[in-house]
């Protein structure tokens, strides 16, 4: 018989909120613009049975039926960013150049479980 | 460990980036006016239409994702009081390996920005003034030097109008630019700035009435400072997908 461990909303895969402050890595001195910006990240649960909510493969569907009869034998899917949005960055590189550029994937907009 | 792990994660990162290493600018350098209006109109279409196509340069109507300020590390070759007689020569010198092998180049210009120094320059220079601008490829560097006739070619030979104490020069240079990028063909460009044979004329006939002035200034010419600078667009097409709908 299936384990069913309830899960409670908050714990459930979803993007959290992350600033990325470029000072708190130390790059303040060669980023020019922007100064930080909303990274987020994705964290949480991929209970069985995966809602329509958590953009679920039918790969991740099936794992969580197998997990939930094998716990320890089979990990949850992972809860991973699906879809990311770019950002744009102006910079001085290692020639003392000023450098604008345009970088995919850099803020996570949604999550899925997969 | 952590320590090393953290630099070796930092590198991988900014490799990803198109960096070799950490940036450790030695002065911070001007940000040009256009730079900060594209980043503005980049970050505001980024929020808007995630959709289209993200690595359109409208400035510059071409597709790039990395828009770059490369300044100019050449030299004076000769100053206004020196062999070019009336003129001044300037070697400059781009240097282009900073595209990575990958990045397919869109664009390459010239700016040139004149600047008449009104404290140094005879009252009769400040008003509008025409310069003659010559620009030449350097074809090689022998010990005759860059500036030598047989090793350059004439790209551009135009006047720029100084209005009313500044001006400017673009020239696309793209072909030329991409031909840089090869490794030992880049010897950059001679740029031969001279009053324009009116202004020489003006300069004479005020010399005629008023001897004194050449003394009074030191050099009765204009002597525009200038400031050279390429725009570079490339595209790296394995950082810029276009977003597909599903």
């Amino acid at each position: 018989s299936a384990v069913y461990l309830p899960v409670t909303p908050s714990n459930v895969c979803k993007p959290r909120r992350l600033y990325i402050d470029f000072r708190d890595v130390g790059w303040q001195d060669w980023i020019i613009a922007p100064q930080g910006y909303l990274a987020n990240y994705c964290h949480g649960e991929c209970p069985f049975p995966l809602s329509e909510s958590l953009n679920g493969t039918n790969h991740a569907i099936l794992q969580t039926l197998v997990h939930s009869l094998d716990p320890r034998g089979t990990p949850q899917p992972c809860c991973v960013p699906i879809r990311l949005s770019p950002v744009s960055m102006l910079y001085y590189d290692n020639n003392d150049n000023v450098v604008l550029r345009h970088y995919q994937d850099m803020v996570v907009d949604e999550c899925g479980c997969r | 460990g952590t320590g090393e792990d953290l630099k070796t994660q930092e590198r991988l990162f900014l490799n990803s980036l198109g960096l070799s290493e950490r940036p450790t600018p030695s002065e911070h350098r001007r940000v040009p006016s256009v730079f900060w209006r594209m980043l503005k109109r980049m970050s505001t279409r980024e929020m808007e239409a995630r959709e289209n196509d993200p690595c359109m340069v409208l400035e510059y109507g071409v597709r790039g994702n990395i828009v770059r300020f490369v300044q100019d590390q050449g030299r004076l070759l000769s100053g206004w009081s020196g062999s070019c007689h009336g003129c001044v020569e300037k070697h400059l010198f781009f240097n282009m390996s900073v595209l990575q092998p990958v990045e397919q180049l869109s664009l390459a210009r010239l700016e040139v920005q004149f600047q008449l120094d009104v404290f140094r320059t005879p009252m009769f220079f400040l008003g509008p003034q025409a310069l003659s601008v010559s620009v030449y490829k350097v074809l090689r560097v022998t010990l005759r030097g860059a500036n030598h006739e047989a090793n350059r070619r004439l790209v551009l030979s135009k006047s720029v109008q100084l209005e009313p104490q500044s001006g400017s020069l673009t020239l696309d240079l793209t072909a030329l630019a991409e031909s840089w990028r090869k490794p030992g063909r880049n010897y950059g460009l001679v740029l031969e700035v001279q009053p324009h044979p009116a202004g020489a004329l003006a300069r004479d006939s005020f010399m005629a009435h008023h001897p004194g002035s050449a003394l009074a200034f030191g050099t009765a010419e204009a002597s525009p400072e200038f400031q050279a600078s390429l725009v570079a667009v490339s595209l790296n097409p394995l950082q810029c997908r276009t977003r597909r709908k599903r």
